[in-house]
Formats: structure tokens, C-alpha cells, sequence
């Protein structure tokens, strides 16, 4: 057990460095195992330093930060073990125009390089227009959800519409 | 593992039978406020062995089932099929609940318990509690959550 | 003091109920006191119904409606008792685009029957565009904020663009 | 009651001196991510009386101090002035803090406790803890919270 937990700490604390300079563009970040020698025992704690800002508590980190500090920790951990399915509820909230192209640069390359598949709920249109399809959930009747698949130049004005 | 289709009939708002091809790369799911968007995640964990209604946001598991509308009366089934290949070989998962009894597996057409779903999903790194199921406003959970809570994250990986 | 929080009681729900059905354009919703008949004592219930949808338990609404309920809750509450300043920080980030288009104008008639002053953090384009003015906030220098009075055409990219 | 002007100086990612008014109407507040925005609304809070480190995302209070950048040292001391009019008379609320000494406010230059100063907002139905105030991710608190809590919004108003 140990070995096999230090060999994956080692792993996705290199994913998570690399993926967290790409998000942010810069900054650093590292993973630590703390509270314990043991490393079965041990409390996993991030360490994340944006551009040009110390390095500091992870609550300070703003809510947009906090959104790709924590995008960057699960595609590491699912680079390390590559997992069939990712599903994102609205994890692009947060983000502002800049970090949300950033974050869909990262899919594309994530989308690349795993056999991972997506499925990324979203309402912002910028990550609309970066899927590769599109299924619209709708309610024509109130209350009863439908499946449909979307011509992605339809897009979610036109669910709305439908209401 | 390849999840190929997710079908839902009776649970939450989809309540008429329908069916989610899950694809390579990318798949958007767009849709207004309150359409079922977030549902459908949940379908998904729920057919993976999902134990917990409130994950679900629900008091109890029979909030999976649909309750009615103004214009429809409520359900007393739900059940969620997915497909998926692992192996070569195509597998189907089915839940089914019933309100007022409980629910039931059934695995290429054979009852299951739920301990056999959930180890066909943790042998493959995925699951109802897999860290890639990322819920609406979840996020920052991982940010908040304490390093000793972390470390599950990586027990997964390893 | 029973008397009053009677008298508020009904005052908020009142307005909430008002409020919801001009959010949801539609639908019903109202308070209740529970728990117990000293309303001192008692629990304040919410009870919500967006149109076509059957009275089910809070935690079952989207996120986005869970948003508009709450608005319509804080806006009750200070329609009762006018409140000089209210600061809402990114609360239409779950809202799709009708619902944002709804809730600037429920802002829009606050700002004209209150004298309550709003400081509104947004980073969605169409909340922006209804402001009456904007400030920007800037980290030109990593790690250090700046405020600077926005020209309204100029908005977030331009920022953004300056970082 | 009528909010005017925020001065802030040294308080978290706001090292140099800057000024905020406050006008009628709708006055929005942009920016990209970790600019300062919601430091911005914390400052508001933390003048008004808050007492709570970690509801300012704090570990202790020092953490609103500026604890500087990769290009500037830390400062030492933080504070904000609130300018505000009430029945036709302009005030200003001092909360400085010195790191390791604690915070002490002042009412139109005169030394007061926290406690007058909570009191001065609360007769005018605002506070720190104004269900007004919302914070980033809390617009689902009052849903989530339970109904006893929720009481509270009706005392405050009531
Ligand atoms: N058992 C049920 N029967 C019928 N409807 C249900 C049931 N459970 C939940 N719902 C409905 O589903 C809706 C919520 O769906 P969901 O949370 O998936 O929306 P969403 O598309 O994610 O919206 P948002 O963009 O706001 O997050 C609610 O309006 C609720 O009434
Ligand atoms: N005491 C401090 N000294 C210096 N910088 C600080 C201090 N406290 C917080 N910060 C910095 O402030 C930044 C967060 O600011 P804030 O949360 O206001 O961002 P925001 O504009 O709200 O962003 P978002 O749009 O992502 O919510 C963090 O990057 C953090 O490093
Ligand atoms: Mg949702
Ligand atoms: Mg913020």
C-alpha cells in the first residue's frame, strides 16, 4: 500500500504542477503529504501560488482561483488514473472570458490526450461553441425533461426560446 | 472502460423514456435554469451504486422517482440503463426503484447487489464518488475539504 | 415583540410572494412559519413552486432557481425594511440568460422604488451593460489592486486585457 | 442612512490607498479573477464590526492585513474609512488593525468600541451581517440553512 500511494502522490503532484501553470499561465503550485510520517496516514494539503502573488492559504484564493486550482488537482489525478468518464456541472461559472478559454484549451488537450469522455454542463457560450456537440435539455412542457440532440450553431438561446 | 449510453425513464423530471449517447471528446449539455441538466449527472451516479439521497439532493431515495407536475400525476418507478464496454465486452447496468420498496441491480440481465456495481465501477477508477464527477457548485469542495479528507483522492489514484 | 415579527412576518410574505412570480413569470411561492405557534420560537419554511412544477423540498430546485428564490427572499426582506447598501457578489453567475435579463429587471425597479445603494460584482456582459456606472478592478501590478472608474463601453475585456 | 465613500489602505490585495464612492442605483463591479472584487466587499463588512476571521476567508484577522507580493513586502497595519450620512449628518468610521496588536475603530475621529459601531449600523438595518450582503457562492445559504435559522432574517427585519 505504501509504496503504491508514494508512487501516485509522486505522479499526480507532477500533473498538478504542470497543469496548474498552464490554467494560470505562470504561478507555481506543489502538492505536500503533512500531519504525518506515515504516508497512509498523512493529510494531503495543495500548495498554489498564482502569478505574481505569495504563497498563501487556499481560502484567501478567490472563487475563480479556487475553480482552477481544483480543475487542475482532478486532471491530475485522472491523467495518473485514467478515468472513462468527467462530468462537469458548470465548474466555468467563476471564470472570467480570459480563464475560460484557458480551461477550454485544457479540454481540448485533456480530450487529446486520454480516452476520457465529457460531458461539460454549461451556460456560458464561449465553452458552448468549444464542445464538439451539443444535447439541449429542454421543458416545452413545464416540468418534464427532454433530450435533444443540438446543431451546435443552435445553441442555448434557442432552448430558451422554447420555453 | 467506454461509457457509451445513458437511459433514463421516471427519474426526476424525465419522466418519459430518453436516451444520452455519451461520446469521445467533448459533449455540451446546455439547457435553461431548472430543465434537468444536473439531473442527469445524478442518473448517472445514482446507476453507478449512488447510496446517499442527499448527495442526490433529495430527504429520501424515493425523491429520485418523479413526483408529478401540475398537469401530470407522479411516478411510483424510476430506472436508469447504461451502457458501457469494458474489455471488449459490452456491458449493461440497470437500477430500478420502486416507491415504497427500495431498489434493485440488474447487470447484463442478471440481479446483482449494489457491491457488484460499485466494484465493476472502482476496478475501471470510476464510480458514484469519483473525484471526475465534479456536482453544480462543488468545485471548491476539494479546495475546502481537510488535507486528511484529501488523501482518499489519492487512494483512488493509486 | 410578538407582535412586530407578526407584522413583518406578513410584510415579507407579502412581497415575496410578489417578488417570486415576477422572477419565475409564474409559478407560486410563500413563507410559513413552522415548528411551532410562538412565532418567537418558530422556523421560517419557504415554500416554492416554479411554473408548471409541483411544491416540492427547496433542495430539489436548480441551482439557478435556488439563486432567484433567495434573491426574492433578500429583496422581500429589505422592501420590509429598507437596507441603505446591498452587495451581491457574482449571484447571477448560475442564471442562464433569461433569468439574467429578469433579474436586472427586478435591479432595475429596486434601484427606482428604494433608496438602497447596490454594489453588483458580475462578471456576465448583459448584467453589465444595465449598470448605471462601473468600477474596475485591476491587478495591473501581480498581487496589487487598483480601482479605476470605468467608461461603460470599455467593460471586462479591457481589464482583462490589462493584466 | 446613505453610503458615500470607502477608503481602503493596506487591506489585503488593496496596498495602496484607494477610494470607492458609493451612488445611487446600480454601480457594478468588474474584473478578471483574484483582481480584488470580493476583498472589496469584505472590506465593507469588516468596517462595519465583523468579527469573524474565517467569514473573511481568514485564518486570523492579521490575514486581512497586505501580506505582500512577489515584488513587495508585507505591510504591518490595514485600514478602511466608511463615509456615511444619517438624519443629515456625515460620518466616518475608522477599523485599523496592526498586525499581532488587534483592531480599534474610531467615530468621526473619536476612539469607540466595536460594539457602538455595530450598534450605529444595526439602528439603520444594515451590519456586517446583513442578510443584504451577499458573498460570493452564499446566495444558497438561506435556501440550505434551516427554517430556525432563518428566523433570524425575520427578527432583523421585523
Ligand atoms: N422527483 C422529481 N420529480 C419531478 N421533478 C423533479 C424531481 N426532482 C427534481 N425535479 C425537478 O428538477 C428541476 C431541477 O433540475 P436540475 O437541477 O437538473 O436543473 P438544471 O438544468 O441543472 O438547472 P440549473 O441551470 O439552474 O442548474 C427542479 O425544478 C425540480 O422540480
Ligand atoms: N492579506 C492579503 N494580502 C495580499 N493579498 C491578499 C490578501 N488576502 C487575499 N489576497 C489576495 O486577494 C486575491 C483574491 O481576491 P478576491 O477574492 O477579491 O478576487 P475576486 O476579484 O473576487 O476574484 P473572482 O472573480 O475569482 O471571484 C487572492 O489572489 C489573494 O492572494
Ligand atoms: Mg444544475
Ligand atoms: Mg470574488
Amino acid at each position: 500500500g505504501r509504496v503504491r500511494l508514494v508512487a501516485a502522490f509522486e505522479a499526480v503532484d507532477g500533473h498538478f504542477r504542470t497543469l496548474f501553470g498552464t490554467l494560470f499561465a505562470g504561478g507555481a503550485a506543489h502538492l505536500a503529504l503533512i500531519e504525518s510520517d506515515d504516508p497512509l496516514e498523512a493529510g494531503l494539503e495543495i500548495m498554489a501560488q498564482p502569478p505574481g502573488k505569495k504563497l498563501q492559504s487556499l481560502t484567501l484564493l478567490s472563487g475563480g482561483e479556487q475553480a482552477l486550482t481544483a480543475t487542475a488537482l482532478i486532471f491530475a489525478l485522472f491523467l495518473t488514473t485514467p478515468s472513462p468518464l468527467c462530468v462537469l456541472d458548470e465548474v466555468d461559472a467563476p471564470l472570467d472570458d480570459a480563464n475560460v478559454e484557458r480551461f477550454c484549451d485544457l479540454l481540448d488537450r485533456m480530450a487529446e490526450t486520454t480516452a476520457t469522455r465529457f460531458l461539460i454542463v454549461t451556460h456560458n457560450a464561449v465553452t458552448m461553441s468549444r464542445m464538439h456537440r451539443l444535447y439541449g435539455v429542454t421543458m416545452a412542457e413545464p416540468g418534464v425533461s427532454q433530450l435533444v440532440s443540438v446543431d451546435l450553431r443552435a445553441a442555448e438561446h434557442l432552448l430558451a426560446a422554447a420555453e | 472502460m467506454e461509457f457509451q449510453r445513458l437511459r433514463l425513464a421516471g427519474f426526476k423530471s424525465f419522466v418519459e423514456a430518453c436516451e444520452l449517447r455519451i461520446e469521445p471528446g467533448l459533449t455540451g449539455v446546455v439547457g435553461p435554469n431548472g430543465c434537468g441538466k444536473s439531473n442527469l449527472l445524478e442518473a448517472i451516479r445514482w446507476v453507478m451504486g449512488e447510496g446517499s439521497a442527499k448527495s442526490l439532493r433529495g430527504g429520501g431515495m424515493d425523491d429520485v422517482i418523479f413526483a408529478g407536475t401540475g398537469a401530470r400525476p407522479g411516478r411510483d418507478f424510476a430506472e436508469v440503463l447504461l451502457t458501457v464496454e469494458d474489455n471488449g465486452q459490452t456491458h449493461e447496468v440497470v437500477r430500478r426503484i420502486e416507491r415504497g420498496l427500495g431498489s434493485a441491480y440488474r447487470l447484463d440481465g442478471r440481479d446483482v447487489r449494489a457491491r457488484d456495481v460499485q466494484l465493476l465501477f472502482a476496478d475501471a477508477a470510476t464510480g458514484a464518488h469519483s473525484p471526475a464527477l465534479v456536482s453544480q457548485g462543488r468545485i471548491g469542495a476539494i479546495i475546502a475539504a481537510k488535507p486528511a479528507e484529501r488523501r482518499i483522492l489519492l487512494e483512488e489514484a493509486a
